[in-house]
């Protein structure tokens, strides 16, 4: 089973897109995949319209119910979910007063039985304790970057609190790829700051760019992944080699 | 003196981007504006080409130093900055902490001396400390929204938000404005949108919409505001026209 989180405390970068997005192309193959929405604002549970009122991923983070009492079926054959609702604010707090509370989620990732082939975690924009506890359960992260100068100078920090929770919590972590994303080919800023990411990160950055594509954005209103939404679209062919990169890297892992 | 917060806890929906623009428009019709950068990733200090190692913002929330200490001028005259940095991160957790901790801000600005028209505070994505923080020490509020369905979803919870610091901090506390931002036009999907925050939140959005414009992506690595960077393109007139209805609403003030 891999594990995968999506990163970036600079906000609006991509990440509950990409999650969702990756998710349901690498469902789309076969594969089965565990979405844990980690964002108390509950993008991904909306967009995949799970009950996004339940305690239970609170309850697990912070009681004794387990990951697997707070997995639903979403609309994607392959997909499930493990909601979020507002209640995870609360998390926020708790977790960052109790001993070792980054660890809770990996201690819950480690019990989940063995049915799923992958588990993506999405991320808030923030650096705070459901984050760390994000950093301290997964394997491996990609790091989605919005296709502007202004998402550029946050990477650096992401990338050093990357090698903090490598060496204090989590010593199997890695970075898997950097994704450019919402790259606006109609604009030269956008390409641009591609060959710059590529330039500063060389091999860390996917080859597959995510276009701005405003099929993404209409998507989540509807309820499904942008593989049912529009499968033709510029979108979904590009989460679609996005996912071919992903399951490329299977060999390493 | 107005002061003034961009708030919306959902990433990437044009705070920073706001409160730059916004104060450098106001800034050129002589209004003396000093903006403070509450967000520790520290966008809207690196944009303007502030000092961000600097530790006295976090010295003035958690001891004895004066938000004045920190002013420094920009390269915009009329504009100053009390620049954020990464220090601030300690000043989330620990505000958290202290009885009263919400409170710090509205002290620090109620002892700046009279000579800024306008005091404009730059949030982070998050609804923690220093968020709560820049509700209880503001008298108004602009709420960017990204021209995205996924955007609205937020929308209610920030609004809620917004109520229980009215309540419970500051009960002069008010919505000024939501900005729909990024709208862009080549898409049904932009206006679309617009259309439905109008419907639904009817005078409290601005008739300004900010238009998607790579201008106002670029220029935060030269340094300067959209209002000098490109002082003709479409980025400068809508934050220009934005400027206008703030100003218009300095009558009731
Ligand atoms: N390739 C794309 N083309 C067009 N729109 C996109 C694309 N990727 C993301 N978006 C839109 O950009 C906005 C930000 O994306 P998203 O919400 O996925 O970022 P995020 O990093 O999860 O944000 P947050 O920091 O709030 O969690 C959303 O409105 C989304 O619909
Ligand atoms: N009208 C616009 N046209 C084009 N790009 C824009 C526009 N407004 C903002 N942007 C770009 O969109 C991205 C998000 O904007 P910005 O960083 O201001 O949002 P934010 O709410 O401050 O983000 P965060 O949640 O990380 O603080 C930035 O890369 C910015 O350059
Ligand atoms: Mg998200
Ligand atoms: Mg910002």
């Amino acid at each position: 089973m891999r594990t995968i989180a999506t990163v970036n405390h600079k906000g609006g970068s991509g990440k509950t897109t990409t999650a969702v997005s990756l998710s349901a192309a690498l469902a789309e193959t076969g594969r089965r995949v565990l979405l844990i929405d980690l964002d108390p604002q509950a993008s991904a549970s909306a967009w995949v319209a799970a009950p996004a009122e339940s305690r239970t991923l609170l309850d697990a983070l912070l009681g004794g119910a387990r990951l697997s009492d707070a997995v639903h079926h979403t609309g994607t054959l392959g997909l499930d979910i493990v909601p979020s609702s507002m209640w995870l604010l609360g998390a926020e707090r708790r977790l960052a007063e109790i001993r070792a509370g980054d660890g809770r989620l990996a201690q819950l990732i480690g019990d989940l039985p063995d049915h799923w082939d992958y588990v993506l975690v999405d991320c808030p924009p923030a650096l705070g304790a459901l984050t760390a506890n994000a950093l301290a359960s997964v394997e491996e992260l990609f790091i989605p970057v919005e296709a502007h100068v202004m998402a550029m100078a946050g990477l650096v920090q992401v990338l050093r609190g990357v090698e903090t929770a490598r060496e204090r919590v989590n010593p199997r972590l890695r970075v898997s790829g950097i994704v450019a994303c919402r790259v606006d080919a109609r604009t030269r800023h956008g390409p641009e700051v591609v060959g710059r990411l590529r330039g500063r990160f060389g091999d860390l950055v996917c080859s597959t760019v995510i276009r701005e594509n405003v099929r993404l954005a209409e998507c989540p209103s509807f309820g499904q992944p942008i593989t049912q939404y529009d499968p033709r679209c510029s979108g979904a062919a590009d989460y679609r080699s996005l996912a071919c990169e992903v399951i490329a890297q299977e060999v390493r892992h």
